[in-house]
């Protein structure tokens, strides 16, 4: 089973 | 003052289609180098990114940087007024809380117009940082469009197996496995229906159907569509609009529990 990850702990709050 | 026109109000229809499965409103960042969005999809799974350029406009003019926040659904009732060969343009003036979307038929003898409210939207800048991908593909849209929708019949998941000898998509469920191989094109008589891999190294990600199967909705936008990958980092999907700019989609990867 794969768990969907989140594109915001990808990139940076500018 | 904010002003910029398009010849074809086709274009921007095509550039809406493209974004409005996957963001309900967004915000449209104008400055004298062009049109900039960013946003994320509700579920903060994928991001858009959308440049339109201003030397691609018939006509281009901002006087200040202005952030105008839009309903997309708004915005495609409105579209949907205008006739594919329409000039657009969009005006609107510094510190305004409407936008003016005007449609001009080829004859001059139609025009309309409509007016938008704006919306204060919270919007979230992400930095994106510049990564050295492993696997760079470069496909037909219309092939990337095809190979999304019949797999999603097979699973929620898509795996992307990029090696040297080409690209696998491959969907395991109930019914059992399917896999689309596609190999590097050797010559093509036409550029757009070459697949072409730059491979530094071999990757193996997994991604969600549904958002995939979003990003197709950029197909009539371009003939090409390039994925770009790299291990445990969010897939790009791109679509360039000729003359214009281009849309990205940036894709969180699904990953083992």
């Amino acid at each position: 089973n794969s768990k969907q990850t989140s594109i915001s702990s990808f990139f940076k709050k500018e | 003052m904010f002003e910029a026109r398009l010849g074809q109000a086709t274009i921007l229809k095509k550039i809406l289609d493209a974004i409005k499965d996957l963001l309900n409103e967004a915000t449209f960042d104008c400055s004298d180098s062009g049109i900039q969005l960013q946003a994320m999809d509700n579920s903060h799974v994928s991001l858009v990114s959308l440049t339109l350029r201003s030397d691609g406009f018939d006509k281009f003019r901002c006087d200040r940087n202005l952030s105008m926040g839009m309903n997309l659904g708004s915005m495609a009732k409105i579209l949907k007024c205008a006739n594919n060969e329409d000039n657009v343009t969009m005006k609107a003036q510094d510190n305004a809380d409407t936008v003016t979307i005007m449609f001009e038929s080829a004859n001059q003898e139609k025009v309309s117009d409509y007016e938008m409210k704006l919306m204060n939207l919270d919007q979230e800048h992400l930095g994106i940082p510049e990564t050295d991908f492993s696997c760079v593909v470069r496909m037909p849209a219309m092939e990337f469009a095809r190979i999304c929708r019949d797999l999603a019949q097979f699973s929620e998941s898509v795996v992307i197996c990029c090696t040297k000898e080409g690209v696998k998509f491959s969907a395991s469920g109930d019914v059992g496995t399917a896999n689309i191989k596609l190999a590097q094109t050797g010559s093509v008589d036409k550029e757009e229906e070459a697949v072409i891999i730059e491979m530094q190294e071999p990757v193996t990600l997994t991604f969600a159907c549904r958002y995939l199967n979003a990003f197709t909705k950029a197909t009539p936008l371009s003939t090409q569509v390039q994925l770009s990958m790299c291990a445990d980092v969010p897939l790009v999907v791109e679509y360039a609009i000729k003359d214009l700019g281009h849309i990205r989609y940036y894709l969180a990867p699904k990953i083992e529990d």
